[in-house]
């Protein structure tokens, strides 16, 4: 009989199943228990398959896949557990130009039931926004933010 | 529940009055290195009732009020304040709208307030119980951090998934 | 009277304002031994100025800062004592445009002098490189090298 | 000194032979996430004659070994050789061109070779002393490996700088 963290855990499980899978286009990823005695002192242990290759130990994994795996553990708890709002720091730093595009699509699909304020580099990103938000320091250490719009950025995006 | 309007005077760098107003959907923020991003986070972390300097990059205390640029002096006080659309009454209060601000002095003394109300620091903490916003949260993620979900012990994860269910 | 490494600290120190100023165009940077009573277990602090703020501890500067900060550490190490190779692998990822450039510019002028192996996703890195290697996986989990120009390097960059 | 070729079979990601020659300058690996680069890294690192698993993101040391694919069988063998031009004599060795390879196999039996003559992992590691690529080094960055060098305590600095001292 299941402790009440179980039960969350395996609804946890489905969703980053699900959330990877949709963000990866394919692969496999798995939450579960530890095999301990005490089931209220186990911790979580991740398995994560990439589309084509093995299951390996997420230390293997390169840094774009590992990166992109975060996200969609993250995503797959916002959707199970809506937050009222989620702020996003350049997350989409290690994403080559494909995982980008995937990880965009899917931000702006999560945009349409939650908030998120998102700091980024990427162009990708920027183009998934409603309202973009350019910081500057016109005079040195001192900031300044103004609203811009899409064909704005291009001179301000660092 | 979402941030509508966010409001910093001499946090950091923002030695000038800024105004912030939020999309309730998706927000970019972009800009070179070092102007000010992340200090904007840091903002919302602290207004939103943040204990702990380390978790703002901070040493000391004071490190969050201005300290000055070769142009411009140092600042005696640092203030962030935050409007909150609470129209689906995810905040146990009984306004649509709530304003949440955190005021910070050199000399060591602290203010915040909840719709322009004096309270402390565990009142505001104490709001956002039960909301999925606490401190193993995955509603903030701040640069550099985002391989901590995998990178931790396993038991760290099992406590994210418990603050989550 | 300084110890060994007193002296090599000094040196050190100098190497560092020097290319701090020259990677950054301005500010200043030092490197000095912890006041303890002992100089052989002191460690070593680092204090920087960004231009056109005031210094700050590391810990406040931005992504970008801490960055670009660690960059012009490292080679203000190897211009005092050349390694016979440097392997660097996406450590330019946090840079802006703008500072991204300055690497770029500051790197290939290394590279007279020193060989390079620098892993990168950004066009102005690529564009410093003598020779360019595309990494791909036409077969799902096997790694395939070949040799490209850099027309060719759009459709591979991730 | 630097290095002219590398060849690779059987580590991590490069289960067909792959062989690569460097310009004495400066030398770019693109591709999209996942593909090898860092692999390639690690390969280096690995011939060079790093002792730990951890050091090269594995946990047992049979990690680097092709461990197959959907479409490829694991492979029994990981194989890394490089070519380095020494006219300059900076390994302590009379040859203008030194070869160093490197094989592990699954049964955990591991081989060393220098100039195609069988040696020790300690005879390898030895021909670098001195030349400024020790443990604490500063001439290979690995992914994310770049804020160490801010971020340790002061003494961890002092050592990286006496290493190059
Ligand atoms: N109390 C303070 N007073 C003045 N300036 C400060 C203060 N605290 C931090 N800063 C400055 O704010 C800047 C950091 O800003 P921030 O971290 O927001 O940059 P960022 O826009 O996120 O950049 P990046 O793209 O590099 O991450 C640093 O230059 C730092 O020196
Ligand atoms: N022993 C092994 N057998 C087969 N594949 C392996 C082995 N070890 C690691 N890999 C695979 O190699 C890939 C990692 O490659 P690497 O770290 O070089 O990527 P990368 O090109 O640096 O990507 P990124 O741009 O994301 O950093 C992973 O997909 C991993 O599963
Ligand atoms: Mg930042
Ligand atoms: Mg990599």
């Amino acid at each position: 009989m299941s402790t009440d963290f179980q039960q969350f855990l395996s609804l946890a499980d489905e969703s980053f199943q699900q959330t990877f899978r949709e963000i990866f286009g394919g692969g496999e990823a798995q939450l579960s228990l530890q095999q301990e005695e005490d089931p209220f002192t186990a911790g979580v242990e991740i398995m994560v398959k990439m589309p084509g290759k093995k299951a390996q130990s997420l230390n293997l994994l390169s840094g774009g896949e590992r990166a992109l795996t975060c996200i969609a553990f993250i995503f797959a708890l916002l959707r199970l557990r809506p937050a009222p709002f989620c702020l996003l720091d350049e997350i989409d730093a290690a994403l080559d130009q494909t995982n980008l595009v995937r990880f965009a699509h899917f931000i702006k699909n999560m945009a349409e039931s939650t908030q998120f304020i998102v700091i980024t580099h990427r162009q990708a990103t920027i183009e998934a926004g409603k309202k973009i938000y350019g910081v500057t320091m016109p005079q040195n250490g001192v900031s300044s933010v103004l609203s811009l719009t899409l064909p704005e950025v291009e001179s301000i995006a660092g | 529940m979402h941030l509508k309007r966010l409001e910093i005077k001499g946090f950091k760098s923002f030695a000038d009055y800024t105004e912030i107003h939020l999309d309730p959907g998706m927000n970019i923020i972009v800009g070179p290195n070092g102007c000010g991003k992340s200090n904007v986070v840091d903002a919302i972390r602290w207004v939103l009732g943040e204990p702990n300097i380390r978790q703002l990059r901070g040493q000391r205390n004071e490190d969050i009020i201005f300290n000055g640029s070769d142009e411009k002096r140092p600042l005696g006080m640092a203030m962030v304040e935050i409007t909150i659309d609470n129209s689906n009454h995810v905040l146990p209060l009984d306004y649509n709208e709530v304003t949440l601000a955190r005021k910070y002095y050199r000399s060591g003394e602290s203010e915040f307030f909840i719709n322009r109300s004096p309270v402390r620091l565990k009142d505001i903490n104490q709001l956002f119980t039960g909301t999925g916003m606490g401190k193993q949260g995955y509603s903030i993620i701040g640069q550099g951090e985002l391989e901590t979900v995998l990178k931790g012990q396993p038991f760290d994860r099992r406590l994210m998934l418990e603050e989550a269910s």
